[in-house]
């Protein structure tokens, strides 16, 4: 695992986190359920807490969904190529190209359509860049930079676990395994459920 | 294009040998075998990709040319050192597999740093300035 250069952080009183999407892209709650259950990966091993907001103003993470030329100086390119990108802490900023043909659900790596591309994927990824992980050289890591066509790697791997427990510590409730933890914090839907569980 | 399930690509886009979505990167497998000293045509957007990645100093007055020259070879060698690949400073196959693929936007090395595994050899700190980082 890796570090952005000084190991930037989200500081000791900015660790309960809120996202917001952009509103231009008036995205369904399908949408967004797979970045909340992206978003849930790290914070079943740290501290973190990722909360949604309407807010985008307010928000410290937003998310949208651009073409081309977005104003930041790092352009998109169509299908495939560059899939998203996001800046180190605490800029919050995640971007994912538009272009892309963006699978929300299902089992793409049963696919060999070269241009599907698994949005929890890449979700997970740039997120780690968000909390502060740069890129790493483990092919199995979330971290790794590329991504094989049809593919889908949501899962943290020691590599990022180790990575992102150095920068943040560990959630209290994390026992050594990838698998969401139940914790007195859990955040309840509005139906009663419970998003994630042991 | 937000696509519910797989299934739901639109059809032009589903033959898996289909050219019209093609990235600007698949030119890149034109240079396979391609080494030092060489000059082809459309190496300086090969030396593009290096420099957007990190892998080239970063210079607003970067003009790059079409030469195979010490400059891509020591960003290749870093490149196949950070992707585990056999560093051989060569446009072999497997190099330029693992450079079409698609990949997140974010540079592998941000202002001269390195951290992956180009960091810990000494061999390669001549693309930009690189310090060892310890874990």
């Amino acid at each position: 695992y890796t570090f952005f250069p000084g190991t930037p952080r989200w500081p000791v009183n900015r660790r309960d986190l809120t996202y917001a999407f952009l509103p231009g892209n008036e995205l369904t709650d399908e949408v967004k359920a797979v970045f909340t259950s992206a978003f849930q990966k790290w914070s079943a091993v740290t501290p973190l807490t990722f909360t949604e907001t309407d807010s985008y103003s307010t928000a410290d993470i937003t998310i949208g969904f651009y073409s081309g030329d977005h104003g930041d100086g790092e352009p998109f390119d169509g299908v495939l190529g560059t899939l998203a990108h996001a800046f180190s802490p605490t800029s919050g900023r995640f971007h994912l190209d538009a272009d892309e043909n963006w699978v929300v659900s299902g089992d793409v790596t049963r696919s060999s359509i070269p241009s599907a591309v698994d949005l929890e994927t890449v979700a997970v990824h740039e997120i780690g860049h968000l909390l502060g992980l740069g890129h790493s050289s483990v092919e199995d890591a979330i971290m790794y930079p590329t991504i094989t066509s049809g593919t889908r790697k949501v899962e943290l791997e020691d590599d990022d676990i180790q990575g992102i427990q150095s920068l943040y510590g560990s959630n209290p409730n994390y026992n050594g395994s990838t698998t969401p933890t139940a914790t007195t914090g859990d955040r309840e839907s509005s139906d009663g459920e419970i998003p994630y569980l042991a | 294009t937000l696509l519910p399930n797989i299934t739901a690509i639109p059809p032009w886009q589903q033959h898996p040998n289909a050219t019209s979505f093609a990235a600007a990167w698949d030119a890149f497998t034109k240079f396979a075998g391609c080494h030092s000293g060489e000059t082809r045509d459309g190496l300086s957007k090969l030396k593009q990709y290096f420099s957007n990645f990190g892998y080239i100093p970063n210079s607003p007055s970067s003009n790059f040319t079409d030469d195979f020259d010490d400059e891509l070879e020591k960003a290749l060698k870093a490149y196949q050192q950070n992707f585990n690949l056999n560093v051989t400073g060569q446009l072999d196959d497997r190099t330029l597999e693992q450079i079409v693929r698609p990949r997140c936007g974010n540079a592998d090395i941000v202002n001269g740093t390195s951290s992956m595994n180009s960091s810990k050899s000494s061999s390669f700190q001549t693309v930009g300035h690189f310090h060892t980082t310890g874990h």
